[in-house]
């Protein structure tokens, strides 16, 4: 463990708690994907499959519960708590159009042909593009929520950060991924466009608005 | 692809 990746994990932590208390506290999910939730759920359960065969350490084990105790429970509150908030007319992104490619990605590039090293090669892939109908709904709304912004910065920092923790590892230990790298950089690069609009509005207290 | 898994990434 390092402090970049120790920074990366708190940030995505944070990212997931910012998103489910404001969906729980104003009983409302206006704004948010339910479509990008339901892909970081997959993400979750496809990549933490190892959690009883393969104890890493007590932060490993509580942070993978965690991880998917929340976005389930996020899942559930925008389809059935709060259902009638979901504004499904704005999340429109086909979700088999991210699933269906990196599924067949999964299966011809990654390190090892079993199913748990398919299922956490999807899961790497998947990670890296589930953002995209959030991102999409909100050029499709045109704005976003000061909270929800704040909820993607985290959300983006912290792959920005376990790139770092990458390099790092890779110059103290030798240790690479080149699958968990390309992936992560591609989505890191995703956010690059809201990052832009995140430092030079959100920062500066003006609403996040996408220009028309 | 080069094998250098440790898996102990979240």
């Amino acid at each position: 463990m390092n402090i970049f990746r120790l920074l990366g994990d708190l940030s995505h932590l944070l990212a997931i708690i910012i998103l489910l208390l404001k969906i729980w506290r104003t009983r409302s999910c206006a704004g948010v994907s339910g479509k990008s939730q339901i892909l970081f759920a997959l993400v979750f359960t496809t990549r933490y499959l190892d959690l009883f065969t393969n104890f890493i350490s007590m932060y490993n084990s509580a942070m993978k519960l965690i991880y998917l105790v929340c976005s389930y429970a996020t899942v559930f509150l925008m389809y059935f708590k709060f259902k009638a908030t979901y504004d499904s007319n704005h999340d429109t992104f086909r979700m088999e159009f991210l699933v269906v490619p990196v599924g067949g990605l999964a299966f011809l590039v990654n390190h090892d042909f079993t199913p748990l090293e398919i299922l956490w090669t999807f899961s790497i892939y998947l990670e890296a593009v589930a953002i995209l109908p959030q991102l999409f709904m909100i050029s499709k709304t045109g704005e976003a929520e000061t909270i929800t912004s704040h909820y993607l910065f985290a959300l983006g920092s912290y792959r920005a950060l376990y790139i770092v923790n990458w390099v790092f590892r890779f110059y103290t230990e030798g240790f690479f991924d080149l699958i968990a790298i390309v992936a992560g950089c591609v989505q890191t690069i995703l956010y690059c466009d809201f990052f832009y609009l995140y430092i030079t509005k959100v920062l500066k207290g003006k609403q996040l608005t996408l220009p028309a | 692809l080069p094998q250098m898994q440790k898996k102990d990434e979240l």
